[in-house]
């Protein structure tokens, strides 16, 4: 599966 | 982690600092929008809804700054509804906030990155993020005027999404980072102060205050 995105930011 | 991203998020709690002190020190809510106090406290909590799921220890700064934001934002809010109730100016408060919710709601689950609870929750948080500062805008444009104090938090809540577009910008260049949905959702954010900043920087700045044309 695509990886879910790593929001990273606050 | 870089520097445009760095004061933006000292930026945004520079803003809810200002409006705690403002309203803790004068006991008074007078020319503070509630619902949008209350639309960034349901920002927080449905973007930092992983902080409930798994608690991981708090051993680093962003998960203490999600805690903060999401506790500061609830006792703003606290603030407002409950302990200076009396103080707060719900006649020209009166912005519809379920025109807000309801579209972002809706098109987190139109146009997100991914189908999956989390993510859709994410989104919401991002577009409803980009219009809470609408019925604070309004309120100001009911009564005409804004208190300087509330001045500088409008700057600096508008300043902190303004240095994260900046931020985008940097880990484009050089992480080629994009995320494309928060980017879309910070330059509407950022317009939407525009007119502000302009009163700001033109009148709050030379010790005016801002008093818009009733």
């Amino acid at each position: 599966p695509e990886p879910v995105p790593d929001h990273d930011e606050l | 982690m870089n520097i445009f991203r760095l004061f933006g998020d000292l930026s945004h709690l520079a803003a809810i600092a200002i409006l705690l002190l403002k309203i803790w020190k004068t006991r008074s809510c007078a020319g503070v929008s509630g619902k949008t106090q209350l639309l960034f406290a349901v920002c927080f909590i449905t973007r930092y809804i992983d902080l409930f799921l798994h608690f991981v220890s708090l051993y680093n700064t962003e998960k203490v700054m999600k805690l903060i934001y999401i506790s500061a934002s609830v006792f703003t809010c606290y603030l407002i509804f409950f302990k200076f109730k009396a103080t707060y100016d719900g006649n020209h408060d009166s912005m519809r906030a379920e025109f807000l919710i309801v579209p972002a709601a809706g098109l987190a689950c139109l146009i997100n990155t991914k189908f999956d609870a989390i993510e859709i929750l994410w989104t919401f948080s991002i577009y409803l993020e980009a219009v809470a500062i609408l019925p604070q805008l309004f309120l100001i444009s009911k009564t005409g005027e804004a208190e300087t104090i509330t001045s500088h938090y409008l700057f600096a809540q508008g300043s902190y999404r303004a240095l994260y577009i900046l931020n985008w910008i940097y880990r484009y260049h050089y992480e080629s980072h994009v995320d494309t949905i928060a980017i879309v959702a910070g330059v509407v954010q950022t317009i939407l102060y525009c007119d502000f900043f302009y009163l700001y920087i033109t009148k709050v700045v030379k010790g005016q205050k801002i008093v818009l044309p009733a």
